[in-house]
Formats: C-alpha cells, sequence, structure tokens
C-alpha cells in the first residue's frame, strides 16, 4: 500500500496547478523511490516530468509499484479543499480503485477526506536520454516569466542564443521586435537573482513562447529555474524542489525556416 | 520562425 505526508498540501497543490493546462490525464508512479508522473501535451510537443522523493514525504511508505491515474481537473478540485498548511496524506491500496487524501489541520482538530476515482490510463514512457548541455543557464523564476510574457506580446516565437557574451531572448512579429540580454550576475546578498552561465560551445534554438509562459506557472515552486540547451534537442527547464525532486518540462525546438 | 518538431522525435517510447 502507499501512504504519503505532505507537512504542507501547498507543494502539491502548486505542482498540479503548474501541469493542469499543460497535461489532462496522467499516471501518478509510486514505488519505494517517491512519486514520479511523465506526460506529453496532446500535441506532442512538450513533455513534463515530476519526482517527487520519497525524502519529501514523512513518513512515506511503498511496498510495491502503484500507477495511480488520476485526472488533474479532478484532483484540482479536492486540493481546493485542503489549506496551504494543511498536512496531506496519500493512501492508496496495491491494487487500487481510489485515491485516498487526508488533510489535517496543524492548528486545529479538523480532518478532512476525500477519494478521488483512478482511471486506467495507458501513457506511453518516453526514454530520456542524459545529456550534456552545451548552455546551462540558471536565472531567477520570475525574471524567466517576465521575459516570456513580454515576448509573447510580440511574437509567438523566441530565439534564446547563448554565447560567452550572455543569454539573449529574442523575437520579432508584426509590430515589431524585442531582445532581452541577460548577463552572468551575482548577488552576493540575494543570491535568489543570481544568474549564473555556464556554456561548453554557443547555442541557437526557437521555441514556442506559448508552452513557455505555461511552463512558468511553476515559478511559484521555485525562486530560480534552470534552463539547459544544446543545438537541435528540447529545451529542459527545470524548477528544483527540496530533497532533490524537481518539476521538468521538456519542449521540443522550432527547426528550420 | 521554423516548423515546431514534435517530442517523441528526440525522446524513444519503451
Amino acid at each position: 500500500m502507499l501512504e504519503a505526508r505532505l507537512e504542507q498540501a501547498n507543494l502539491l497543490k502548486k505542482v498540479v496547478d503548474a501541469i493542469k493546462d499543460l497535461v489532462q490525464d496522467c499516471n501518478f508512479d509510486c514505488n519505494d523511490s517517491g512519486i514520479a508522473l511523465q506526460a506529453m501535451d496532446n500535441s506532442h510537443v512538450a513533455l513534463v516530468s515530476m519526482m517527487l522523493k520519497s525524502e519529501s514525504f514523512s513518513p512515506f511508505r511503498c511496498d510495491r509499484n502503484i500507477a495511480l491515474g488520476i485526472n488533474l481537473t479532478s484532483l484540482t478540485k479536492v486540493l481546493r479543499c485542503a489549506a496551504n498548511e494543511d498536512i496531506l496524506t496519500l493512501k492508496a491500496e496495491d491494487a487500487p480503485d481510489v485515491v485516498n487524501l487526508v488533510f489535517e489541520s496543524a492548528e486545529s482538530d479538523r480532518l478532512s477526506e476525500y477519494d478521488i476515482k483512478l482511471m486506467d490510463i495507458d501513457q506511453e514512457h518516453l526514454g530520456i536520454p542524459e545529456t550534456e548541455y552545451a548552455a546551462t543557464i540558471s536565472m531567477p523564476s520570475a525574471e524567466f516569466q517576465k521575459i516570456c510574457r513580454d515576448l509573447m506580446a510580440l511574437s509567438e516565437s523566441v530565439s534564446i542564443e547563448c554565447t560567452k557574451e550572455g543569454v539573449k531572448f529574442a523575437c520579432s512579429g508584426d509590430i515589431g521586435s524585442g531582445s532581452v540580454t541577460l548577463r552572468s550576475h551575482t548577488n552576493v546578498e540575494k543570491p535568489q537573482l543570481n544568474v549564473e552561465i555556464d556554456l561548453s560551445e554557443p547555442v541557437a534554438l526557437t521555441f514556442s513562447l506559448k508552452y513557455l509562459v505555461n511552463f512558468c506557472k511553476a515559478s511559484g515552486l521555485s525562486e530560480q529555474v534552470r534552463l539547459c540547451l544544446s543545438n537541435e534537442v528540447p529545451l529542459l527547464v527545470e524548477y528544483a524542489l527540496s530533497n532533490n525532486s524537481y518539476l521538468r518540462f521538456y519542449l521540443a525546438p522550432k527547426i528550420g525556416d | 520562425e521554423g516548423t515546431q518538431s514534435n517530442i517523441t522525435n528526440f525522446f524513444q517510447g519503451g
């Protein structure tokens, strides 16, 4: 059986909120290392990969592998019933029909309990190769969100060009063009504002802004976001969570003219 | 602007 207790319901609320517009029905794959999710969007352009390690829960118990097929709209409805600071416990039997969610207030004696019916989801699981990326950029997640939103006002696509000079986000559309360039920057007092660029060779790729803006819904999960790029492979956008847990998005590039 | 590629062109099913 599965029993996984989260100190704050807020973490799961934010994760589900960040991915629910991209993917609808997902298997939450539970095993002794934690709870994982991998799902593509309907058009097969983007891939979501979430890992909540067992260390992110206390306690965590999962005796055998269980796939919980959950509709994210249903999960969102139930998670709305939890206060952000509630303790959240997920429970399921070994061959479950439902997943049980218990919300407990740490400050009062309230205990809420909900069951969500599970679905049989036949999802293609993709193997994501280990990649040595040519460029890795760590930057404030709010800054990345603003750049994507700003450029989307002008164009559907953004080119991300990384050289030793810095990283340039550029777009052009019907009304004109725009760009934002960032250089490496260290703020000793506020390290969450750092921009770090690690480059082994120059990279230039073009991506759909609609998807990037969607990924940025995860900005509330982490002060920093990591962008990993290599020519002609999908972009990795990673929001690191505590205990080596993460929420990753992969986006296929636009190719050719 | 380029043509949007598909994520399954890069990551293999299995």
